[in-house]
């Protein structure tokens, strides 16, 4: 017999920042469910806090950034999730216990360089590849 | 500093890090930046000092290889490219030689390498040694060239090894950069022996002439002015940190 068609929940539609600009303007992106969604934070790592300007000639400290938030479904493009990620998240909504969710983590890094004396008072610079994070995604 | 910190997991206690700890916690960050650690300086801290050649060339580096560097047009350096360990050396002993029935002239200058990375790829090393205008040699071409002081000998002169020749006008001015890449193949070999480079200048008709006459500043100019040497690396894959 033909059931009533059962009204179909509107389709969410995650207004997510797109992967290009930098979060930060989008403090309070909240996925579906109020959580933070997966996006790059601030973090700096001050030279001067850690009081090492004594020797370290530049710079004072770096902006390093950190991946947090939520790797839920559905996910967008815009959460520069994989495949699998997204594999993984409908596994996981199969199976919570078994699966857990894809992790938020660093999809681009560069470098950040230091300069220094040494013991011989020479002066070194280093460039340390992977060490600033430029983008966030679901893995 | 930054936006706000990461929220700790429900019923995680979060306290502040004793000092002991806290030195730790320094110590690793050092040890992922493969910072070498508070050096204890010989002077009083170089930073307080008036800046020298070597810290403001390594600083003009800096800012090219951070990418910063655009408003000068790209790194002050060639060399730069491929490196990601740039070391200056400044710790030199001067000579000054004059075989007098030869009239031949030379300055030496001796680096001590035992700071050099052992095991990572030299992709270049510069010598660079400021030239004031000559007042001595008018409207004449001068011929500069180094060599690298390979084993001296008691009885005769050193074995020397050609690295590089630069030609100019006596009354040019500005920083002389000589490429001395082709003495860091004996470095590997000799990581502990100190570098002797030794460098000549002469006329077009093949006279030698004392470089301070040909206005070639040594290790008695003005700091800013001072000869030092620049080595560019290559630093190998890092090697795999063991879990602290």
């Amino acid at each position: 017999a033909a059931r009533p068609l059962k009204r179909r929940p509107p389709k969410k539609t995650n207004e997510l920042p797109h992967p290009h600009k930098l979060p930060g303007i989008f403090d309070d992106v909240h996925g579906s469910d109020g959580q933070h969604v997966c996006r790059r934070h601030k973090l700096y790592v001050s030279f001067q806090d850690l009081g090492w300007l004594d020797w370290v000639i530049a710079p004072q400290g770096y902006s390093a950034y950190y991946c947090d938030g939520e790797c839920s479904f559905p996910l967008d493009s815009c959460m520069n999730a994989t495949n699998h990620a997204i594999l993984q998240s409908l596994v996981h909504l199969m199976k919570p216990d078994a699966v857990p969710k894809a992790c938020c983590a660093p999809t681009k890094l560069s470098a950040t360089s230091v300069l220094y004396y040494d013991s011989s008072n020479n002066v070194i610079l280093r460039k340390h590849r992977n060490m600033v994070v430029r983008a966030c995604g679901c893995h | 500093g930054g936006g706000p910190g990461p929220r700790p997991p429900r019923g995680c206690l979060q306290r502040r890090l004793g000092p002991r700890e806290r030195r730790d916690m320094q110590r690793e960050i050092l040890a992922v930046l493969g910072l070498p650690g508070r050096p204890r300086p010989r002077a009083p801290p170089a930073a307080a000092r008036l800046p020298a050649s070597a810290p403001l060339f390594m600083l003009d580096l800096y800012h090219a290889m951070a990418g910063d560097g655009d408003e000068d047009g790209g790194p002050p350096t060639r060399s730069l490219g491929r490196a990601d360990l740039v070391m200056s050396f400044v710790n030199m002993v001067e000579h000054n030689q004059a075989l007098g029935h030869q009239e031949l002239h030379w300055k030496e200058f001796r680096f001590d390498l035992t700071q050099i990375p052992v095991g990572e790829e030299v992709t270049a090393a510069e010598f660079r040694i400021y030239k004031l205008p000559s007042t001595h040699l008018l409207n004449r071409t001068l011929h500069i060239s180094m060599f690298e002081v390979v084993r001296e000998q008691s009885n005769r002169e050193s074995d020397l090894f050609f690295l590089d020749l630069q030609t100019l006008r006596a009354e040019d001015e500005g920083w002389l950069v000589l490429d001395v890449t082709a003495a860091s193949d004996h470095w590997s070999l000799n990581p502990n022996k100190d570098l002797g480079l030794r460098l000549y200048v002469e006329t077009e008709d093949g006279r030698s002439v004392d470089p301070g006459l040909a206005g070639l500043l040594g290790r008695q100019a003005p700091r800013s002015k001072q000869p030092f040497m620049v080595t560019f690396f290559r630093v190998g894959p890092s090697p795999v940190r063991a879990p602290r």
